[in-house]
């Protein structure tokens, strides 16, 4: 699968970008987490769109990212 | 923007999962 780039992205419809960048998220969190894959996807994708693409490239940010969405995710179902 | 993250958010699905 060749790297998703602004330009691929920006040609989507703005509806469809959300999803294609969700698409290419999730494979990589499902390796980290794949019980919560779904849900810290979802959560990561209220990250600005160039942010993303940016995270897609940098494996420390999104790492970075996803242990953070993680561990709010952990603390708010321990609360419950 | 610093990344708040919001456990509400919508679970994300992707389309190549089968659906149910």
């Amino acid at each position: 699968q060749e790297p998703l780039t602004a330009s691929m992205l920006a040609a989507a419809p703005l509806k469809e970008q959300k999803q294609l960048l969700g698409e290419r998220l999730y494979p990589l969190i499902q390796m980290l987490h794949p019980v919560v894959a779904g849900k810290i996807t979802g959560m990561l994708l209220e990250i600005d769109n160039s942010e993303l693409l940016h995270m897609l490239e940098s494996p420390e940010s999104l790492h970075a990212k996803v242990e953070e969405a993680v561990a709010v995710l952990q603390a708010h179902q321990a609360k419950e | 923007k610093p990344f708040v993250p919001n456990v509400h958010a919508a679970e994300f699905v992707p389309s190549f999962l089968p659906k149910g």
